[in-house]
């Protein structure tokens, strides 16, 4: 089963 | 003091009409250079990067960096009562907590002026690290928009897989399965009807139909979209807006659990 992945731990917070 | 003239006021109306599905509100930074917005939609799983450069503007003036944060949805009722062939200047005073839209028709004989009230936001911009994609494609935007909408009958997601001889979109649900595969065009006409693929590497993606559909939004943007991906990192959607800028959608992938 696949989850979904959140944007922000590919992008960090500036 | 900040003043934006665009004399094609529809750009504006589908830029909004590309961004208001997938935020509620959203800070629009402008400066010297132009109009950035970043902004991701409420679950966090995609980011919505526009970028409007000054010189793309008819007249452009920003003294001072402002940042304004807007509801979506009430910009858009005012977007809806400038005519597609109206002349549209946003302006701002230094530290305002207004924004005025001006829609001028190409006569000059009938002149609105709508004043919104302007919101404090949360700002929290993520940096963006810079990528060499694995497979980047251009298609026509409205094929990609079909494409997405077709699949997403079959189930919540699709499966983008690139590799030299073409791009295959999947779905697979209750009712069954569904696979879409472009080769690159060979010879076409017109630029935007062609399909162009350049792969590194093969790569192969799960994302969620939602947010594919939410991006097509962007369809009546521009005739072409380009899509770049790399092995687990996010998707690149990203639309030209004719000289003046670009509408970027990254959207993180579903990896196995």
């Amino acid at each position: 089963k696949n989850k979904q992945a959140s944007i922000t731990s590919f992008f960090t917070k500036k | 003091m900040f003043e934006a003239r665009l004399v094609q006021s529809s750009i504006l109306k589908k830029v909004l009409e590309a961004i208001k599905e997938l935020l509620n509100e959203a800070t629009f930074d402008c400066s010297d250079s132009g109009i950035q917005l970043q902004a991701m939609d409420n679950s966090h799983v995609s980011l919505v990067s526009l970028n409007l450069r000054s010189d793309g503007f008819d007249k452009y003036r920003c003294d001072r960096n402002l940042s304004m944060g807007i509801n979506l949805a009430s910009m858009s009722k005012i977007m809806k009562c400038a005519g597609n062939d109206d002349v549209l200047t946003m302006k701002a005073q230094d530290n305002a907590d207004l924004v005025t839209f001006m829609f001028e028709s190409q006569n000059q004989e009938k002149v609105m002026d709508y004043e919104m009230k302007l919101m404090n936001l949360d700002q929290e911009h993520l940096g963006i690290p810079e990528t060499d994609y694995s497979c980047v494609i251009k298609l026509p935007s409205q094929e990609f928009a079909r494409i997405v909408r077709d699949l997403s009958q079959f189930g919540e997601s699709v499966v983008i897989s690139c590799t030299k001889e073409g791009i295959k979109f999947s779905a697979g649900g209750d009712i069954g399965n569904a696979n879409i595969k472009l080769a690159q065009t060979s010879n076409v006409d017109k630029d935007e009807d062609a399909v162009t693929i350049e792969m590194q590497e093969p790569v192969s993606l799960t994302f969620a139909c939602r947010y594919l559909n939410s991006f097509a939004k962007a369809t009546p943007l521009s005739p072409q979209v380009q899509l770049s991906m790399s092995a687990d990192v996010p998707l690149v959607v990203e639309y030209k807006i004719g000289d003046i800028g670009h509408i970027r959608y990254y959207l993180a992938p579903k990896i196995e659990d």
